[in-house]
């Protein structure tokens, strides 16, 4: 014991994990003479420097209905998916993952389960969600099973069974010594697990870093710290780890070929052990998808040649250029698929991407889009259109939490009205409420923001008349604006509609310009042919601000939902995170 | 629907994760009332303050 009879609590895995690299730093230090800093030596390890391996089992489900199953885990921008199993209402997959976690990245897993279809695309039944930094603080010392709810994309406090999921933050002593054995496994040709001086030299041959002879035998002896003219596992292990920190002896990954060092030792080594292992086959999941939507698309998808997905080119191939949209969820860190009827796609690229298209809104499309939606503002104001809220819900099952919504869904005697709901205080907190120095989102919404005009048109609005005079008007634009920032927030339809002020200030004034009601969708703003933000009707608001100067806050109509209501008037003192106002269909 | 927001030019950081997916072309998916930036002139002011008070 400890002299008092109170055996002190065990550090948890994270305090563990943090004070074997804090003790690798200091090792680091020390060798480099760089340890000179005593305010630095006295530092633990910042948080984004924390990077581990979590390994992920999906072992089975128990679910309501009985079909073929299978399960998706995505982590930031990686999906992965398993085996589909036999048709049963328990399904047994047994399928395991590593991936890397670190403090500054995602963290949050998802795990779908889907219904398999012979002809159409796969149906997601159930879905739940893994914090993988909650399993750090927990003190498991092994892998041990959970059974999580598996919740309805429809609605989500019911549940459509269980999953069983094992999650197992492996410690860096466990990555190292798995590491050293299988690369002490490639040159250990008689296999007695030790490496003999010509093995060893052959294995740093294999590293492919062009030591010299008696460089290799230096590192031999250093490596044979118990002088018995071998290098065993656990002597390979601390010189890998030891020598990779002071003078690299793997300069690329001998998997893939990726040139490491680049970033933080550990997770070189990180890196190397995710490459063996999808190397090995002893990941059971198959990758390459970016979201759970892809990797269930259906068999005649993956068939096809192009049926692979690049996280380089995510960005370059959504918008006007993408089968779909992508957006990436600031929440979990993870990309997911914005939900858009093919068809629509289709239909919109026809319009706004070509020159044929443009010839037709030249030739009174522009009229039609505007009697489309005022039509559809009447629609949508009458009592029958109620009748849609249900049909609406259902359509965009898993992205309307109706537990946020203020008022039940029988209250709402329009579907505009259901359309405009607002929500309840708690459910959107402010940042930073007291200083007006940050600024806060305006919307639910997906965003994008530049530091100047020129890089809004580089990677974004691609309408060739586009300019910061020809958005805010004459008599909203100042010159201070000139090249000033921008930041777009495009609602979709299943959003919370309502807008909100992003500075605190005073409403100056309100300036209205008529125009017509293009779609905002990025296919429009992504083409060069069509200049939404400076053609749409539009209502500029100028919020005069200490910290800011003056802001523009411009909502922009679009085709069915063009009726654009501030609350706030001119004169007005608005504080961040007050309802400005909101879109509701309409011409 | 779309709100943009115009600010003056050199007046707000954006939050580099917003920056970063922008310039990939990516949108970020928010909420209302998460941070977007912090005000350039504060910052610059309140250093400035803080110069003022050591030098005295």
């Amino acid at each position: 014991g400890n002299g008092n009879g109170v055996e002190p609590p065990l550090p948890s895995r994270f305090s563990r994990f943090r004070s074997r690299l804090r003790l690798r730093r200091h090792r680091g230090r020390d060798r480099c003479g760089a340890a000179g800093d005593a305010s630095e030596s006295g530092k633990g390890v910042a948080a984004d420097e924390f990077a581990g391996i979590a390994r992920i089992r999906i072992v089975k489900a128990d679910l309501r209905f009985k079909d073929k199953f299978f399960a998706c885990l995505s982590l930031g921008e990686r999906t992965y998916r398993t085996e589909t199993s036999d048709s049963t209402h328990r399904p047994v997959w047994n399928s395991e993952k590593k991936v890397v976690i670190e403090t500054n990245g995602p963290h949050i897993a998802r795990i779908s389960v889907f219904e398999t279809n012979r002809f159409s695309k796969n149906t997601l039944v159930g879905y739940c969600e893994v914090d993988l930094f909650d399993l750090l603080t927990k003190d498991l010392e092994e892998e041990h099973v959970e059974d999580l709810a598996l919740l309805d994309p429809s609605s989500s406090t019911t549940t459509m069974g269980t999953i069983s999921v094992s999650c197992y933050i492996e410690d860096p002593v466990e990555t190292e010594q798995s590491f050293a054995r299988r690369v002490l496994a490639i040159v250990d040709y008689n296999e007695d697990g030790k490496l003999s001086l010509s093995e060893f030299s052959d294995l740093m041959k294999a590293f492919g870093n062009g030591l010299a002879v008696n460089k290799i035998e230096e590192l031999f002896r250093q490596a044979d710290t118990n002088g018995d003219g071998i290098v065993d596992m656990d002597e390979l292990a601390a010189l890998l780890a030891d020598q990779q920190e002071k003078e690299p002896i793997i300069s690329n990954c001998p998997v893939c070929g990726e040139s490491l060092g680049k970033y933080d030792k550990i997770n070189d080594m990180i890196h190397m052990t995710l490459c063996f292992d999808e190397g090995t086959g002893n990941q059971i999941m198959t990758g390459g998808f970016l979201t759970d939507k892809q990797a269930a698309y259906g068999w005649m998808f993956k068939l096809s040649e192009w049926a692979n997905f690049s996280s380089y080119d995510v960005g370059l191939r959504s918008g006007s250029t993408a089968s779909h949209i992508l957006v990436f969820d600031r929440r979990t860190k993870r990309l997911v698929e914005e939900a858009i009827d093919g068809k629509i796609v289709l239909s919109m690229r026809a319009l706004y991407q070509s020159k044929v298209g443009l010839t037709l809104i030249d030739s009174g499309v522009k009229d039609i889009l505007k009697n489309l939606s005022e039509k559809q503002g009447k629609k949508m104001n009458s009592p029958e259109s109620a009748k849609d809220i249900p049909k609406f819900l259902e359509l965009f099952a898993g992205q309307i939490n109706m537990d946020e919504t203020k008022d039940p869904i029988e209250s709402f005697k329009t579907f505009n009205e259901f359309f405009i709901r607002q929500l309840k205080p708690s459910a959107r907190p402010i940042a930073h409420i007291d200083d007006g120095s940050i600024a806060t989102c305006a919307a639910d919404c997906r965003l994008m923001a530049y530091s100047s005009v020129d890089e809004s048109t580089r990677f974004w609005i691609k309408g060739r008349k586009f300019s910061i005079e020809g958005l805010l008007g004459a008599d909203a634009h100042y010159n201070a604006f000139k090249n000033g920032s921008l930041v777009i927030f495009r609602l979709a339809p299943q959003d919370y509609h309502r807008f909100h002020v992003p500075v605190s200030g005073t409403v100056e004034k309100f300036v209205e310009i008529p125009g017509c009601l293009y779609t905002v969708n990025p296919i429009a703003v992504n083409s060069k042919y069509c200049n939404v933000f400076t053609e749409n009707k539009r209502v500029i608001s100028i919020i005069s601000t200490p910290e800011f100067g003056k802001v523009a806050f411009v909502a922009i109509g679009a085709t069915m939902v063009g009726s654009i209501t501030f609350v706030k008037k001119e004169g007005d003192y608005v504080h961040k995170g007050d309802e400005f106002g909101y879109f509701s269909f309409g011409g | 629907s779309t709100v943009i927001c115009v600010f003056e030019k050199d007046a707000i950081q954006f939050d580099a994760d917003l920056l970063a997916n922008s310039e990939r072309s990516l949108e970020t998916l928010v909420e209302v009332g998460t941070t977007l930036g912090v005000s350039k002139r504060n910052r610059g002011l309140k250093v400035s303050e803080l110069q003022k008070c050591s030098i005295e």
